[in-house]
This record gives structure tokens, C-alpha cells and sequence, in this order.
């Protein structure tokens, strides 16, 4: 891809907070 | 059905099938759904983006899904 290193370690920060708001809302739902 | 609205369902299957590494922009959405408004895309990405559905990517005008890969 081209994805500069800061680019591509961005979108995983931001990929790991919304893997966490999901389980929250799944959490919830239960 | 799945808790969504029509729009954020719209919204949400595009993204997902979106398979760039930066994901699908405000503007590829704008495109593809000739009868929502900007305004529309943007609050069903924010209502997406806050329940972890999607997230934004290289800045806060692309997103992808957190089902894809």
C-alpha cells in the first residue's frame, strides 16, 4: 500500500478504539 | 434489524465492501448514494463510528469497517 508508517499506525490506533467501542456495545446488548 | 436505519445500513455496506487500505472516503459515499445528503452520510458515519462500527483511517474523511480483513 502506500501507507506512510504514521499513516498505517493511525488506522491501527483507531482500529483497536472502535474493536473496544464494539465489545462495549455488544457488552451492552447482552 | 440490526439496530441500523436504512441510511447507516447503506452506509455501513458500502464501507464494508471497501477494500483500499485507507478505506472509503466522504466523497465515494456522496458518490455512490445519489439520494442522500452530505449531511445524512455524515451523521449516520459519526452514529457508525460511535457504536465501533467503522473508524476513521488516514484522517476524518475516510473510514473503514471493523468487519473487514
Amino acid at each position: 500500500s502506500g501507507l506512510t508508517e504514521e499513516q498505517k499506525r493511525r488506522i491501527e490506533e483507531n482500529r483497536q478504539l472502535a474493536l473496544a467501542r464494539r465489545a462495549e456495545r455488544l457488552a451492552a446488548q447482552r | 434489524m440490526n439496530g441500523l436505519t436504512a441510511h447507516q445500513s447503506q452506509v455501513l455496506n458500502l464501507i464494508k465492501n471497501c477494500h483500499l487500505s485507507e478505506g472509503l472516503s466522504l466523497q465515494d459515499l456522496k458518490h455512490q448514494l445519489h439520494n442522500m445528503s452530505m449531511s445524512t452520510i455524515k451523521q449516520a458515519v459519526e452514529f457508525l463510528s460511535s457504536e465501533g462500527h467503522i473508524y476513521s483511517t488516514v484522517d476524518d474523511e475516510h473510514y473503514r469497517s471493523t468487519d473487514a480483513e
